[in-house]
């Protein structure tokens, strides 16, 4: 049995600066 | 997973896309006090045992992606009836599914009860089931949380400034039960809860929160399996990232889980990573209420689409940690899926799953290439999509590009 992820954003990090109005894709960042 | 780079093709081991059935967690950054492991809510690292009869098929979790995606779509500007439609699918209480997949554990309450809360950016409210359930509450793992048992949770008064504007967060007006607040919020399976604005300490790690304004749900009635209620880190005022602005400056960040059998992590504050590309959150007022992101163009395998600029702005986009499925205007999903499908030209089609219609049979294979897929960004931030973000697979004899296109250039 397969189970989905939110597919397109795992084992990218996700930065959310919402003060400083951005979002944030780092490759590799949880390594 | 094995996956080998070749230029601008990713080499994929066919059978390293199927999840594991065994908990492989990950512990790397998980000692950090405001940090919180995040797990698939039906995979073998959940903290919640998993009855094999109530886990969601694949056809089962598309649908609710997809009625997430049309309640979504409902609350921006540009809503069409189709989509309120949608939001009116009736919950089912003991049902399974919603699309928000992953979860967290906190620590609600003083001393502290721990919940396994959904994770959601694309809500606001934070909300738990509570007792004495005065309507109804759908069954949870956790104990139910007893507000009279915790001696720091107080109710919010109808009167208060915070009660009054709590519609930009929930959608609904407040009412009053006596002089007590009472929220209520649908979510787009169909999913409610209805109870008591509260505030109450919340402990994320080892970080104690105190009076954070949460719903206490009296009558919660849907597809929320399990979990105890939910975290909302949207960008309302209502939600914890604003609630905890001084003491984190509205910043979180989070991994989630590479598949189903290994855990990631949720942090709040401000945490260095040297490799983070940063693209500004969208003033295109069609984004709001949900952080919109500036989407300007797709590359596969190393060449750009020809796409209008227009189709993008036309429709706006967002980014929600609750879909699953990632959704393009229309005519960009039509440039993707025709390039996608000629460099896939070697290999066998498959039926279609649900809403994904770009699908292979890989089962003669045993690795095979595909090409890299890259998001382009404003401020020229591209994010290329891991192979592993690239598939769903529901076994090796249909393996579908995870990428969608919407049914109208304005959704």
């Amino acid at each position: 049995l397969g189970i989905y992820g939110n597919t397109q954003q795992l084992t990218l990090q996700l930065v959310y600066d919402v003060a400083g109005g951005k979002v944030g894709f780092a490759s590799g960042g949880c390594n | 997973r094995k996956m080998a780079e070749t230029g601008h093709h990713h080499t994929v081991t066919v059978g390293s896309l199927i999840p594991s059935s065994v908990c492989s967690p990950s512990t790397i950054g998980l000692d950090e006090k405001s940090t919180l492991k995040v797990t698939h809510k039906h995979g073998p690292c959940s903290p919640h045992k998993q009855d094999k009869a109530n886990i969601p098929s694949h056809e089962d979790i598309l649908r609710l992606d997809q009625a997430r995606v049309d309640s979504i779509q409902s609350k921006m500007s540009n809503s069409n009836a189709k989509a309120k439609d949608s939001v009116t699918l009736p919950a089912q209480s003991g049902s399974i599914i919603g699309s928000a997949n992953y979860i967290v554990t906190v620590g609600m309450g003083t001393p502290k009860k721990d919940l396994t809360l959904v994770f959601d950016t694309g809500s606001d409210l934070t909300w738990i089931q509570c007792q004495p359930c005065v309507v109804a509450c759908y069954p949870q793992v956790d104990p139910i949380f007893n507000p009279s048992k915790s001696t720091t949770y107080k109710n919010i008064s109808c009167n208060s400034d915070r009660c009054k504007s709590i519609a930009s967060g929930t959608g609904n007006e407040p009412g009053c039960s006596g002089t007590t607040c009472v929220y209520g919020i649908q979510y787009g399976d169909g999913s409610f809860t209805v109870g008591f604005l509260a505030k109450d300490t919340i402990t994320l790690s080892s970080d104690k929160l105190r009076e954070i304004e949460f719903g206490c749900g009296e009558n919660n009635q849907g597809l929320f399996v399990g979990q105890a209620g939910l975290m909302g880190l949207g960008p309302d005022k209502l939600s914890i990232v604003s609630q905890t602005a001084s003491k984190y400056g509205k910043i979180f960040s989070y991994c989630l889980p590479s598949s189903s059998s290994s855990a990631g992590r949720l942090t709040f504050g401000p945490k260095s990573s040297k490799s983070v590309k940063y693209t500004r959150l969208s003033a295109n007022p069609k984004t709001k209420p949900y952080y919109g992101l500036d989407l300007r163009g797709i590359y596969v395998g190393g060449k750009k689409l020809s796409i209008s600029p227009s189709v993008f702005t036309t429709s706006g986009t967002i980014i929600d940690s609750g879909t699953v499925i990632t959704r393009l205007p229309p005519a960009a999903y039509s440039a993707l899926k025709a390039a996608f499908k000629k460099k896939l030209s070697q290999y066998p089609r498959a039926p279609a799953l649900s809403i994904l219609d770009t699908c292979y049979d890989f089962s003669k294979y045993r690795s095979v290439s595909v090409p890299k897929i890259s998001f382009f960004f404003r401020g020229s931030v591209q994010v290329r999509i891991p192979a592993i973000g690239l598939f769903v697979a529901s076994n090796t004899s249909q393996v579908c590009l995870a990428i969608a296109g919407n049914s109208s250039p304005t959704d």
